[in-house]
């Protein structure tokens, strides 16, 4: 379960606070995973005080609350990634942006695809750049893709392009860099400009063993 | 089970991805405390309590599960009524998710309401809750109401590092982020906690 609350002294009428965190919600807490359960009890609660002095706004997109919604958006994202950063048994934090997809809906259900995939997770958990459990994952999300134009990136390092391993493809120099501790991976599909990023963990064996001894 | 088994994970060590808690200021029109409801077995707060000037406004988004749970019920219809024009008090528990707990789990919501509503001179409307923990096990509110005088005693405005770890089960370490902001010239904080380790793929609307 996650549970999150944050406060402000700001004074912000209540419609507008209520905009203001489902809009941010998408790309913050929503566009985390550790293992791909969503738990009955979660919540994100925004009180706003109205104690700071400042001029109350009554509507979400007032320009005066520019810098606030831009803060407010840096807060949730923080503490969204604190809870990847905390997945049981992570020893990898990882970012997964998809670009070319047919919208950003579209590449966000192909990014949660890919950073729910066990089989991907432990890939990365064995530092090991496995692209083609990328491009499975990629494939079993539903989405439309173009299967010739799929590119996958670790970091700077291209794994495969335009549907194929890629001519620039360096084992030393992909396990290099998947010994680190913050990953990135990019995957172009190849159809549109809808593009999303999910942040995710790695799964490892103490995964299990925290779940398994966990109610014994 | 009476109570939720002591979290294995007590004994782990702090994840190796894990920031430090940062610096947090008072929040000029909330208090908060912690105290020990008895939710563990263990020697460990798991109850959290803040209380807000009048007021303050409030917004959520809440788990689209299909399941849910009774905190997340009573917020979502508390919210439908008072329109998140005014709130009072907000109130934690970890070691019970009082999820799938039907009617007696609401009825256990309710009276923690309304006990807070009594203590801090407001509608039980006015209070949000939220649980945290095994799913299944009716939260037992006289646990958490027996705590509030105590509770009530402590509440300062400083406590962000104790709020935060009130509301761990399985976490490793407590979570916590912190902004300031300008609207028209003048400062203002922005200051939030969160817990969550397993079981976290979030679809909140």
């Amino acid at each position: 379960t996650m549970l999150a609350f944050v406060v402000t002294d700001a004074a912000i009428a209540a419609p507008a606070l209520q905009t203001l965190v489902s809009l941010y919600v998408r790309t913050t807490f929503n566009a985390v995973t550790v293992d791909g359960d969503r738990s009955t009890n979660d919540s994100l609660m925004l009180f706003a005080t109205g104690q700071s002095g400042a001029p109350k706004i009554s509507r979400a997109g007032d320009k005066r609350l520019a810098d606030f919604r831009d803060k407010l958006e840096g807060v949730l994202l923080d503490l969204a990634l604190q809870l990847v950063r905390d997945g049981e048994g992570a020893t990898k934090f990882v970012k997964i942006t998809v670009a070319g997809a047919e919208s950003p809906a579209s590449a966000r259900k192909i990014a949660r695809t890919i950073a729910e995939s066990p089989l991907v997770k432990t890939a990365f958990a064995g530092e090991d750049a496995n692209w083609g459990r990328i491009v499975m994952a990629v494939g079993r999300a539903d989405e439309p893709i173009n299967r010739d134009q799929l590119s996958v990136r670790f970091g700077d390092h291209w794994a495969a392009q335009d549907g194929l391993i890629s001519p620039t493809y360096d084992e030393e120099k992909m396990s290099a860099y998947m010994k680190r501790q913050e990953l990135e991976v990019f995957v172009d599909v190849g159809v549109g400009r809808g593009s999303a990023t999910v942040w995710t963990c790695d799964l490892t064996k103490q995964y299990v063993a925290i779940n398994g001894d966990y109610r014994s | 089970p009476a109570a939720a088994a002591a979290p294995a994970k007590g004994a782990l060590p702090v994840s190796p991805l894990a920031v430090p808690f940062p610096k947090m200021p008072p929040i000029a029109g909330v208090r908060m405390a912690t105290g020990r409801a008895g939710f563990y077995k263990h020697e460990r707060d798991d109850l959290l309590v803040m209380a807000f000037d009048p007021g303050t406004t409030v917004a959520g988004v809440f788990t689209r599960h299909g399941v849910g749970s009774a905190p997340v019920d009573w917020c979502q219809k508390q919210l439908a009524v008072t329109k998140g024009t005014e709130v009072r008090a907000l109130v934690v528990n970890a070691g019970c998710a009082n999820s799938f707990t039907g009617k007696p789990g609401a009825d256990a919501v309710r009276r923690v309401a309304s006990a807070v509503g009594k203590r801090f001179d407001c509608r039980q409307r006015d209070v949000m809750v939220a649980s945290t923990g095994v799913i299944g096990v009716l939260l037992d509110d006289a646990k958490i109401i027996q705590r509030l005088p105590d509770v009530e005693q402590k509440l300062t405005e400083d406590g962000w590092t104790g709020a935060a770890r009130a509301i761990m089960t399985t976490d490793t370490f407590p979570k916590g982020a912190y902004a300031e902001a300008t609207i028209d010239g003048t400062k203002v904080r922005i200051a939030g906690i969160c817990k969550g380790s397993g079981m976290i793929a979030p679809d909140m609307a």
